[in-house]
């Protein structure tokens, strides 16, 4: 049985792996012997659907500003569709006969291919929302470089009213995968991750603070106070950076290094 | 979210087919 590093994934794809995975046990045990049904309605069925992803996938790329997503969508509709053709030919196979020893192979590589295609093509889409989330982290983190140009109490509160949203939304945005992540380790990296943002951002706007009070009339701070902020500045950014990089494993990376 | 609705529509369909396959081979056996 595959892997699904997401739950939406795995809720999506584990009944059909599951169901392909028994027909094609079913197959090598050679207890296929039987007359096989007319299947011409089911995989009407399928091909519908089919075309229907890939009426939806088109229409999405067109749309879309990532170009990797722009690049990959298109291979994995074809691999879908081709499987769709290998199914309606299985179909006509069974129809004529029964027996059809290619019709069942054409069934069992169209199916295999249909699971195949939409988990690629699931996976090409959870890894531009990766990249999507890994944008906002980045953006949050070079925010917080502009800690160091802000010299007034003015500025400070212009800074934390900045500073706020981003923030709010990259730990929404990273909370909410940690919940659909299937590697629980992964999950708890990311959750961690938000938990120190959380407390250690406080202590950023304190430093600043400080910084500020210190500041003399040419706009210079004191030393220990420009040292304080930068350390809470880089403490921040590594906790960002961990993030990004936890963000953009999946399940199998933890499986090699095990 | 449309993408997820497409897939699972595939995924029950073909689900429902490759069930339908398997239950003709399991009356065999």
């Amino acid at each position: 049985m595959p892997v699904f590093h997401t739950k939406t994934i795995e809720q999506i794809l584990e009944p059909v792996a599951e169901q392909v995975s028994h027909l094609v046990i079913l197959h090598e045990q050679g207890e296929d012997g039987a007359a096989i049904p007319s299947l011409m309605k089911p995989i009407q069925a399928v091909s519908a659907a089919v075309n229907n992803l890939a009426k939806v996938g088109t229409a999405q790329i067109q749309t879309s500003k990532d170009e990797v997503l722009k690049l990959d969508t298109p291979e994995a509709i074809n691999k879908v569709k081709s499987s769709a053709d290998l199914l309606l030919d299985s179909a006509k196979l069974i129809e004529e006969d029964e027996y059809s020893k290619q019709g069942r192979e054409k069934l069992i590589a169209g199916s295999r291919g249909i699971l195949q295609g939409t988990s690629d093509l699931l996976l090409i889409f959870d890894e531009a929302e990766v990249r999507r989330i890994c944008h906002v982290c980045r953006r949050v983190r070079d925010y917080l470089k502009v800690s160091e140009v802000v010299a007034g109490m003015e500025d400070l509160v212009t800074y934390v009213k900045n500073l706020t949203p981003g923030m709010t939304n990259l730990s929404d945005l990273v909370l909410q995968r940690s919940k659909d992540l299937t590697n629980a380790l992964h999950a708890d990296q990311l959750k961690t991750g938000v938990a120190d943002l959380r407390n250690q951002l406080p202590n950023l706007i304190s430093s600043m603070k400080i910084f500020v009070t210190t500041v003399d009339g040419s706009g210079v701070g004191s030393e220990a106070s420009v040292h304080n902020r930068q350390y809470y500045v880089k403490n921040l950014s590594d906790i960002i950076t961990e993030i990004i990089r936890v963000l953009q494993l999946v399940s199998t990376d933890q499986e090699i290094l095990v | 979210e449309q993408i997820l609705e497409a897939a699972k529509s595939i995924a029950t369909a073909t689900t429902a087919l490759v069930k339908a396959a398997s239950a003709a081979q399991k009356e065999l056996v």
